[in-house]
């Protein structure tokens, strides 16, 4: 249950992050 | 046709799955050609999930008595550590440099391993919890080759009074199974036995009653009802290892045969 969660924790904080990423590339396209 | 084989493994990877296919695109299309923000932030927030993660993945490897899980764990653990390690100097590179080219590459192969490590993670705690399943099913498995020795109705009401609560926890553990897959294929095999093991269990309990009343009886037919509850019992066995065959299926097509 507990790997489940810190799984889960990674995935939205990478997730914010390639979303950060995506949307300043999509300003320009 | 889903590409995760569980609902919680893709209620967890499927966000992130999409969002870093995106930012792939973009790059393969040289749409990425902006400046990129300070990612410092976010970055530090994975690496804070990832320090958790590893130090969480670490204690159930130490303590968990699965060896194949002992074996599995740590590759993915690493893979995930190193990918933030990219996130961190592709972080650092573009904040130089926001343009950096080499740099954005590394922060798409961190988002990626982020992702295919967390994936390997979450299949080998997955194996781990259909192992234990499995455990459960074979016990039941083993326990019903008793049937050959039952001779007298006391063994029968010790039979069913001791396969009872294995059986039970069996089905459950097959029945919440399946509703966690995926696949619809594979849903509807576990169903399916599940159904055929509510019918047969009664059958073969009265075939073992059968056999004994004619057996203390020196019935001729005794015989028959030998076959017959024989029958039956194998006839469970088989339901019973078609779902530990079916449990152990990741992806849809493995079982187009059937």
């Amino acid at each position: 249950e507990q790997i489940l969660e810190a799984c889960k924790s990674i995935a939205t904080a990478t997730s914010a992050l390639v979303k950060s990423a995506t949307a300043a590339q999509r300003e320009l396209v | 046709m889903p590409v995760f084989h569980t609902k919680t493994i893709e209620s967890i990877l499927e966000p992130v799955a999409q969002q870093v296919s995106r930012l792939v695109i973009l790059h393969e299309e040289a749409e990425d050609g902006n400046a990129m923000p300070d990612l410092s932030q976010s970055v530090a927030t994975v690496k804070h999930a990832v320090d958790n993660l590893i130090q969480i993945g670490y204690e159930t490897v130490n303590t968990s008595d699965d060896s194949i899980l002992k074996q599995d764990m740590p590759p993915a653990l690493q893979r995930v550590e190193e990918a933030a390690t990219s996130l961190l100097e592709a972080s650092n590179m573009l904040k130089e440099d926001p343009f950096f080219a080499p740099a954005r590459k590394k922060l798409i192969n961190g988002s990626r391993g982020i992702l295919q490590g967390t994936s390997a993670l979450l299949l080998a705690f997955d194996e781990s919890e259909v192992r234990k399943i499995i455990a459960q099913c074979r016990r039941v498995l083993e326990y019903i080759g008793i049937t050959e020795v039952i001779e007298s109705m006391d063994d029968l009401v010790t039979f069913v009074k001791n396969i009872s609560p294995g059986l039970t926890r069996m089905t459950k553990q097959v029945d919440d199974r399946e509703k966690e897959l995926t696949h619809q294929v594979h849903k509807d095999i576990l169903l399916r036995c599940l159904e055929e093991i509510k019918v047969l269990t009664p059958v073969l309990i009265s075939g073992i009653k059968t056999y004994i009343q004619l057996l203390s009886s020196n019935s001729p037919s005794s015989a028959d009802a030998k076959n017959n509850r024989d029958h039956t019992c194998k006839a469970l066995g088989v339901e019973i290892e078609e779902i530990i065959r079916v449990l152990q299926l990741t992806s849809a097509g493995e079982d187009d045969i059937e």
